[in-house]
């Protein structure tokens, strides 16, 4: 089975969210959202992993390297989600969970 | 009249069956008039390819292959305890072995392309699956998924916010704006009584969903049924029935060969491989038109089991079969002349608002909506067990499930249901006029290469995600950037450093030279070792010019040096200033100047 599922398991380098960042209009259009991005992601002390595959203004922010308690993990997790949840141009996020997927 | 060297191709019965003719794809009159995939390009998204075997190398594409567990561009499988990484090899093999090579097996279409993206192989999130079903979309045509959610009888999942979107992105901008083709295994939880309604891969409309019947075309003891499948292929049965015989890895356990292959993980790229023969013959087919060929030739045939229902377009369905069985030579034929179906169409009923208690079993809620002209029931019968939709007796899944305990189980509310079909806006006139179409054609009068219908050309969309060079890459270049710096600097100062020693040498041009001290029992010896400067050959005239402002010490030494042999020449010139030729050096001779 490739990963561990439900709530805890978290992506293969720690927690990470997918963003999907509204896209503006004009000229540029994709590096002005991977500026955003950057943007955006330092302000949620994430770091921006570049845009998911070939999804238009979906990006990828995972949390700098390096170990931390548990205690420091949950309090970064909140202050990510509010960060996330209060950004205008932020149409949808979502913590990266593990899938479990059975070959068949 | 189709003859390969392969050592198992006789045991492939599901190429070709000997045994019980007709229990096959149907796929040799097809390869003798040499469809066999060529130009189309598959990719297993699985646990890994091992691309170097025999089989699989000659038909290998790396340009449409990733691992996304290790994040970088080959797929190799990794080898692990339970020697169980041989997956994606053996579904690349049934899809295009090598033929005519003395080795295993034969692949469905064994003259496409076949590339492999790893991602089962360790932890996968959902933005890792959005980038799997996008990864080299213009390259690959199709992708064979033979894995999904858990088989348990309790699992409800499917592809997530991402893995939507991409299987959307895929169908709408993917193959040059005809839309990938996403071929995923139904489910193998006979046992635990699952149904495929409930996996999101399985029902989503994206995606042609596979099942498998064993060799006598019963439903296997491992399948499950599930409305949105939508045909059947050949697969491994229970131990008394012959399984899938194709490559496999040849890594730990592994031979390259294996007669064992079974599940619908067996189903699903032999299906894939017959969609690679249709697109060879109209590569201009979108997704859609790949779905409504399959549903138009898919074949019924008796199985008392099946309980077939033949619906208002006039198709036989089943949950067991789906469409029926899929048959390599009509699908081809059908697809030869195959236009375009119309555009996908939606019909969306408000929402029902309902705020209804759903009682305790055996009793039940029905609600209906009656919006939809239909002529026969059974178009949207569903049963909801508490919150988790779908029509199956779910015997693993206690409706309580998730629930607080059993004393403080509280009555289910519906509060609101909204139905959404989607289709083709045909009229039954439309389909019966298309269904005698293909008939006419299914005798193979228009499978040669003189008939072709017009195919427009795809759109040129370009892969955004370009080369992006792998750490492994980066590293090695720092590092032949930094040695090329050092050696660059170690030279540079080498050379400045040996011309500023001719240079102060060069002073001594104007006036008498001083040798630094030189014992002359070496010199008597002849045993001292002398830098002198290269000397090349100029002939006399030249030389009386040139011989007047150089002198050298070569001229004084070349005689002696010359017949001892063991001068060294170095870069730092040396140079006297002599008071006068030794004419007899230049005696008739070239004089050897500096």
């Amino acid at each position: 089975l490739a990963g561990t599922g439900g709530p805890d398991g978290q992506g293969p380098g720690g927690p990470s969210w997918a963003v999907h960042l509204e896209s503006l209009k004009g000229d540029g259009e994709e590096e002005t959202l991977e500026q955003q991005a950057d943007a955006l992601a330092q302000a949620a002390g994430l770091v921006n992993a570049g845009r998911i595959g070939e999804l238009q203004g979906h990006y990828l922010f995972v949390q700098p390297a390096g170990h931390r308690p548990a205690l420091e993990v949950e309090a970064i997790r909140q202050h990510v989600e509010a960060v996330l949840a209060g950004h205008e141009a932020v149409r949808w996020h979502s913590e990266q969970r593990l899938l479990r997927r059975a070959k068949r | 009249s189709v003859h390969f060297n392969d050592p198992k191709y006789p045991q492939q019965w599901h190429l070709n069956n000997r045994r019980s003719p007709g229990r096959d794809i149907n796929v040799t009159g097809v390869w003798e008039r040499n469809v066999t995939g060529r130009g189309v390009t598959v990719v297993v998204v699985d646990d890994g390819v091992e691309h170097t075997i025999q089989d699989i190398a000659p038909n290998y594409s790396p340009e449409g292959s990733y691992d996304l567990n290790s994040d970088d561009p080959d797929p190799m499988p990794h080898p692990d305890v339970e020697n169980g990484n041989h997956h994606g090899t053996r579904c690349a093999g049934e899809i295009a072995a090598v033929p005519n090579n003395s080795f295993c097996a034969v692949g469905v279409a064994y003259g496409s392309r076949i590339a492999g993206i790893r991602v089962l192989d360790g932890p996968l999130t959902d933005s890792m699956e959005a980038v799997a079903f996008n990864k080299h979309y213009q390259i690959n045509d199709i992708y064979s998924c033979s894995w999904g959610p858990d088989d348990d009888g309790k699992t409800v999942d499917g592809p997530h916010q991402l893995g939507k979107a991409a299987l959307q992105h895929g169908v709408i901008a993917g193959r040059q704006g005809f839309g990938s083709i996403f071929v995923v295994a139904s489910g193998n939880g006979g046992q635990h009584n699952d149904n495929c309604n409930y996996d999101g891969y399985a029902n989503s409309i994206y995606t042609v969903t596979i099942g498998a019947v064993d060799e006598e075309g019963h439903m296997p003891f491992y399948a499950e049924e599930c409305a949105s499948m939508l045909a059947v292929t050949f697969s491994g049965g229970d131990k008394m029935l012959r399984s899938i015989v194709t490559t496999d890895w040849d890594l730990q356990k592994g031979t390259g060969c294996t007669e064992g292959h079974t599940g619908t993980s067996a189903a699903a790229p032999l299906a894939a491989g017959m969609i690679a023969l249709m697109l060879q013959v109209r590569p201009c087919l979108t997704w859609r038109d790949v779905q409504h060929i399959i549903v138009f030739t898919a074949t019924r045939y008796e199985d008392r089991r099946a309980e077939w229902v033949t619906n208002e377009a006039g198709f036989s369905h089943s949950h067991q079969h789906g469409f029926g069985l899929l048959n390599a030579w009509r699908l081809v034929n059908a697809a030869k002349i195959w236009t375009s179906v119309p555009y996908l169409a939606s019909y969306v009923s408000p929402m029902l608002k309902e705020n209804k208690a759903i009682p305790q079993s055996p009793r039940s809620l029905e609600v209906l909506w009656n919006g939809i002209p239909h002529g026969f029931n059974g178009l949207g019968t569903f049963s909801i067990c508490a919150m988790l939709g779908g029509e199956s007796p779910r015997d693993y899944q206690a409706c309580r499930q998730g629930m607080s305990g059993m004393e403080s189980f509280q009555v289910g509310i519906l509060r609101q249901w909204q139905l959404t079909l989607y289709g083709s806006v045909w009229s039954p006139v439309d389909i019966r006029d298309r269904q005698s179409l293909l008939e006419s054609a299914m005798s193979g009068k228009h499978l040669h290469d003189d008939f072709a219908l017009p195919c427009p050309p795809g759109l040129k969309i370009p892969e955004e995600d370009g080369y992006t060079i792998t750490p492994n890459t980066l590293k090695t270049l720092v590092l032949v950037g930094c040695f090329t710096v050092f050696w660059t600097v170690y030279y540079m100062l080498e050379v400045y450093l040996s011309q500023r020693n001719v240079a102060s040498n060069q002073v001594c041009r104007s006036g008498p030279c001083h040798w630094p001290h030189r014992s002359r029992k070496a010199k008597e010896e002849g045993t001292e070792l002398e830098s002198v400067p290269l000397c090349s050959s100029k002939d006399p005239d030249e030389v009386e010019t040139e011989s007047r402002g150089l002198s050298t010490a070569s001229d004084l030494l070349v005689p002696d040096l010359l017949e001892q042999g063991d001068w060294s020449l170095s870069q730092n010139k040396s140079t006297l200033d002599c008071p006068h030729q030794h004419r007899d050096l230049l005696h008739g001779k070239e004089e050897q100047i500096c």
